[in-house]
């Protein structure tokens, strides 16, 4: 007769080979292969068949939130929503997806072109804004990106906007000046919009390995973070950072990005995500 | 630090003068999770701790530095020789037709900036006269983007209305020639390796523009994907080098290892910043340590 198999240390490696593949990390992997021997000593799991079962529920578990993918709203309107991020992630085309989301459910977007540095950077998003067929904020390429913002806020105040989605330039968190520019962008919004930014989202490119959590961190010392956009996962890419980033920074995962078209935007599923990471 | 850790792990086992094969592999250990913290692909970990371990056991003990000292030095030398030598030196045609250069990669890594740091690299070390040429037809904005960036170097983007991606890298080849344009750098869109109909477009303009330089351009911060794209992208174009992008951030940059081991091909420059200037030969010593930590 068979009561299944024990738990052996060739099946744990397996395990271990598929997290850090995913880029959940070592230590993170470590200590998911810890519970995992613990539950076993302690009979929760009791032969193999449970164990991927027992490791995806509490991934599962780690990465729900209470108010699960609902994008913060402002008492009143307009809810103001920054936009960060290195450079190349998908910040600007998660925008167009974000506002076409926002506008399927009727609500009123508006546009800021915050980034006035990189090459076609406001006409990148202009386009975006004209198949959107919503407004768009920009001054002249170099103009100070904190300027265009409080000059955007002013706007979707004026023209009752539901939501204002302010795009920033890509930068890297090593950077400190640009990080301090980008303080001033959320100062500058909180000035003219009491609570803004309502929601700071960390773009992260689902390729992305360890690095992502000193993004994650020191972007959120910056500029406060409420959640990320996972973008990319319609590459083989797992994401699996996103698991130390809930554990280490507790910022939950939003939405993620499929493709580049303005629909290829979901709202967060962690079972879909997790079954995802282990196929 | 990775030499920090070895010291301690190393004071704790006793280890006196002499490389035991038990201090190797307990050393090699914590190589193995520096290098998987620093986004080394695992199997490429896995065959590099190896491939380490035999030769550290062979190894004659050095009687003046530590028993960590020299395990660095032994992976330290396997990493950088595992990624180098480098030729940083560019083929040019001998003959009167424009030399070709292809950029291609994932989406967001670098390679519009990359054509145009490449150009005024080409110009500043080989007196080049660069055409850069706007195949992205996709992406909003690509064209115009690389029409900026042409503008501040003073040199023309070939572009062409009304044509896919194959033709036009076909036709700027004409256009160069009648231009005086001595050197061709074709920007393409990002893509993904499992898109198989866009593979296939840059099979095909590989063969209409019959690139003699094909480039890789890389994120420096990718994870253990890189080796799934970069593999991809190889048996689809056999690129002839790798070009690392954003290396100016704190990404320990794993993935250069990665792609060297798995794809064999060099990685030759370094995207260091997003000016036109931050453009850099890359050199394999500095990249090994930058990944041990
Ligand atoms: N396949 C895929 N591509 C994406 C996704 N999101 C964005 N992209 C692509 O990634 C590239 C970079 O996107 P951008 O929106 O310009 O990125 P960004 O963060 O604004 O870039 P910078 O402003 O230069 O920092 C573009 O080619 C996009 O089409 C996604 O979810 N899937
Ligand atoms: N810090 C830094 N940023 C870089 C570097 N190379 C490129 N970038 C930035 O990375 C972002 C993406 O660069 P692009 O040149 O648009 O990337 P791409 O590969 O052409 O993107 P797609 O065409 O959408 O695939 C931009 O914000 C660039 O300024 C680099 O070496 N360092
Ligand atoms: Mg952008
Ligand atoms: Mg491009």
């Amino acid at each position: 007769f068979t009561f299944g198999r024990k738990i052996d240390n060739e099946l744990l490696d397996k395990l271990e080979e598929i997290l850090i593949s995913a880029d959940v990390g070592v230590e993170t992997a470590s200590s998911l292969i810890e519970d995992i021997k613990k539950a076993y000593e302690s009979k929760t799991i009791t032969d193999t068949s449970q164990l991927l079962d027992y490791l995806k529920n509490s991934l599962k578990k780690k990465l729900a939130f209470d108010t699960p993918n609902m994008l913060n709203t402002a008492p009143s309107p307009p809810t103001v929503i920054l936009v960060v991020g290195v450079n190349g992630t998908g910040k600007t085309t998660s925008i167009a997806k974000i506002a076409n989301y926002l506008l399927e459910q009727d609500k009123k977007v508006m546009l800021a072109a915050s980034d006035t540095f990189r090459a076609a950077a406001i006409e990148q998003l202009t386009i975006w804004g004209q198949r959107l067929n919503i407004n768009i904020i920009a001054h002249k390429s170099g103009a100070d990106p904190a300027a265009v913002a409080f000059d955007a806020a002013d706007s979707a105040l004026a023209k009752k906007m539901d939501y204002l989605i302010v795009d920033t330039a890509g930068r890297l968190h090593t950077k400190v000046n640009l990080m301090k520019e980008l303080s001033k962008i959320s100062d500058v919004l909180g000035k003219k919009i009491p609570g803004a930014p309502h929601e700071v989202l960390i773009v992260l490119d689902a390729t992305t390995g360890q690095n992502a959590i000193a993004q994650a961190k020191t972007f959120k010392e910056a500029s406060k973070l409420t959640g990320i956009v996972l973008s990319k996962l319609d590459g083989t890419a797992k994401g699996g950072i996103v698991i130390a980033i809930k554990k280490c920074l507790d910022v939950p995962v939003k939405f993620i990005g499929i493709g580049e078209k303005m629909e290829d935007l979901e709202v967060f599923d962690p079972d879909k995500f997790i079954d995802a990471l282990f196929t | 630090s990775l030499s920090e850790r070895l010291q301690g792990i190393f004071r704790k086992l006793g280890a006196r003068g002499k490389l035991t094969e038990s201090n190797i592999t307990e050393g090699l250990r914590e190589v193995r999770v520096a290098l998987l913290e620093a986004d080394v692909n695992y199997k490429v970990v896995k065959d590099f701790i190896d491939k380490v371990t035999q030769r550290a056991v062979g190894q004659e003990v050095i009687r003046s530095i530590t028993p960590s000292q020299q395990i660095i030095k032994i992976v330290s030398d396997e990493l950088t020789a595992l990624m180098g030598p480098v030729d940083h030196s560019i083929a040019f045609n001998a003959n009167n037709a424009p030399t070709v250069f292809m950029m291609v990669g994932l989406q967001g890594s670098g390679k519009t900036t990359s054509c145009a740091k490449f150009a005024k690299y080409l110009m500043k070390k080989y007196n080049r006269r660069p055409l850069l040429v706007a195949a992205d037809i996709q992406r909003p904005a690509a064209i115009e983007q690389l029409k900026v960036l042409g503008k501040q170097l003073d040199i023309p983007v070939f572009t062409k209305a009304g044509l896919q991606p194959p033709q036009i890298c076909h036709e700027s080849v004409k256009f160069a020639e009648q231009n005086m344009r001595d050197t061709i750098i074709l920007d393409t869109a990002g893509r993904l390796h499992v898109n198989q109909e866009l593979m296939d477009e840059l099979r095909d303009i590989k063969r209409r523009a019959v690139p003699q330089h094909i480039f890789l351009v890389s994120d420096a911060m990718t994870g253990q994907d890189a080796v799934n794209s970069a593999k991809e992208f190889n048996s689809a174009m056999d690129i002839t080098g790798v070009i690392m992008t954003k290396l100016d951030g704190d990404a320990r940059g794993g993935a250069a290892m990665s792609i060297k081991a798995i794809t064999g091909k060099p990685i030759k420059f370094t995207g260091v910043g997003e000016k036109i200037e931050n453009f850099e030969e890359f050199h394999p010593d500095r990249m090994a340590s930058r990944i041990l930590g």
